[in-house]
């Protein structure tokens, strides 16, 4: 079985291509083992 | 008769001998072929798409009887003295942690009660940063990253994509992607509460120009991960934020395995296969999550709409009728409010 989770989030505007700190960054690899509860991005 | 009787006390020792060697190379095959695909993995190798005979092949078998007929044989009353015996096998085959089950072995009446299992008060902390999105799902990750282009593609593995559009359905509320990658946000306020909706929108009318100025808005992106659920793994699916479901939408379809193997071999594994799609909104806007099954996760139960049910025996042109059953939730607007870390849904087998 499969989760696939799709979502809007603050991102940077690529007109200036600057991460800023209200950017959504992804806190996970792939084929991370991941569990409930824990962050896959802040 | 005699020629007969010791023809047979010879030929089935053999048959038996030859079919435990062939199903034994098979899996030593798999074993090795699972562990090429980790290294790679590790090695950051990215596998492409390359459908097989095997692929071909499932698209004929009956997987959904298949999957129905695993649901009832797993949901068997096991005796009460066999059952800690087959839940520690299973837990040793597929590394489940047992430790963490909220109620003692025994009273899993059965391996389909046992594979749903709720865990132990606190054995999952939810990250408490408001900022966060938590994992809704015990797994592995399988990819994630950014909806890009027009026609908001996630690939499935390299070499082979697949439409976001065509995985939550034609109508889905996915914001339009604009030509820089960026998505519409028809809305500048958060909610979570019918109340706090409320509160924004006077929040939003009293506010200055300034504030509401396009440009001062931040700009979002559209994201996506995908999380695939080993056997062993805790079946239950929790909210990954705070947000606001306004409609449901079930898709019957195939029930094909999910694993790595078969995402880098079944094209359109994931809008082929039977999956029940949430939607709504969080505080940054837009999201949905699609809970998809295969063919040992066969049906999934919703806790917010307990008379739900997946995987019912179906006429073949209705299961593959591009048009998913849809309900909205009430109140209008808002939906079914979740706060993070509740429970939405259940994976069962079969």
């Amino acid at each position: 079985s499969t989760v696939v989770l799709i979502f809007q989030a603050p991102m940077s505007n690529s007109s200036k291509e600057v991460s800023s700190a209200s950017d959504f960054n992804f806190s996970v690899k792939r084929g991370d083992k991941i569990r409930v509860g824990e962050a896959i991005g802040r | 008769s005699t020629n007969s009787s010791e023809g047979n006390s010879f030929l089935v020792p053999g048959a038996t001998a030859a079919t435990i060697l062939m199903l034994g190379a098979l899996h030593a095959r798999r074993l090795y072929e699972d562990k090429k695909l980790e290294e790679a993995r590790d090695k950051g190798i990215d596998m492409e798409f390359k459908p097989d005979v095997k692929a071909t092949v499932m698209r004929f078998l009956p997987l959904r009887s298949i999957s129905r007929c695993w649901g009832y044989l797993s949901s068997i009353e096991l005796p009460i003295w066999l059952r800690p015996h087959v839940y520690k096998a299973w837990a040793r085959a597929f590394h489940s942690n047992l430790e963490e089950a909220s109620l003692p072995l025994d009273h899993y009446a059965s391996l389909r009660d046992f594979f749903v299992r709720s865990l132990k008060e606190g054995s999952r902390p939810m990250d408490a940063d408001p900022k966060c999105l938590v994992s809704p799902a015990d797994g592995i990750v399988m990819r994630f990253g950014e909806i890009k282009g027009a026609g908001a593609m996630i690939e499935q593995v390299k070499g082979f994509s697949y439409s976001a559009i065509s995985l939550l359905g034609t109508n889905s509320a996915l914001p339009l992607i604009k030509e820089d990658n960026s998505s519409e946000d028809d809305s500048c306020f958060e909610f979570t509460s019918k109340l706090e909706r409320k509160r924004s929108w006077w929040k939003v009318s009293l506010a200055s120009p300034e504030v509401r100025d396009p440009a001062q808005r931040p700009v979002k992106g559209l994201f996506y991960c995908v999380i695939y659920l080993g056997l062993g793994d805790y079946h239950r699916i929790h909210s990954p934020a705070d947000w606001n479901v306004s409609v449901r939408r079930h898709f019957p379809g195939r029930l094909f395995p999910v694993n790595e193997r078969a995402a880098r071999t079944i094209g359109n594994l994931y809008i082929e296969n039977e999956r029940v799609v949430l939607e709504g909104r969080w505080r940054e806007g837009f999201m949905a999550m699609a809970a998809v099954g295969a063919t040992n996760i066969g049906s999934i139960d919703l806790f917010i709409e307990p008379d739900f049910r997946t995987n019912r025996p179906m006429k073949t042109k209705l299961l593959f009728n591009s048009k998913p059953e849809e309900r909205p939730y009430e109140p209008t607007n808002t939906g079914v409010a979740l706060r993070k870390g509740d429970e939405v849904a259940a994976f069962n087998m079969g």
